[in-house]
């Protein structure tokens, strides 16, 4: 696969995780809407990084996102085992 | 099959970014 999209299994992995969170979550939407939001503020970032050749200092590490989500999913270790999964430097 | 909102597919799109990411830092 070309290094630059996703392969199918990533998109796959993407996919049934997504899913697994919002059933996980089903009783508190608030926690499955605050993992997409920590999501949508990450990937702002990197572009906005991407945007300002990479301003040092600036966007959100991936060790940022994975302590906020670690606050988020406290008590669901495979959760966020599977979450460290995806992350570049985990 | 998923019943995903445009949010979720959004959420999907940022985390099999990241999943190539990796996949890019460890090649």
């Amino acid at each position: 696969c070309p290094a630059s999209d996703p392969s199918p299994v990533e998109f796959d992995s993407a996919i049934s995780y997504v899913n697994k969170i919002k059933n996980r979550f089903l009783d508190h939407p608030e926690i499955y809407r605050s993992f997409l939001e920590i999501l949508h503020t990450y990937q702002k970032e990197q572009l906005d990084v991407k945007e300002s050749r990479g301003r040092p200092g600036s966007g959100m590490t991936e060790d940022e996102v994975f302590s906020k989500v670690a606050s988020l999913f406290k008590g669901q270790e495979d959760l966020l085992s599977e979450f460290g999964q995806f992350l570049p430097d985990a | 099959s998923y019943d995903f909102t445009p949010l979720d597919s959004s959420a999907v799109y940022v985390l099999s970014s990241m999943a190539r990411q990796r996949r890019a830092s460890l090649s």
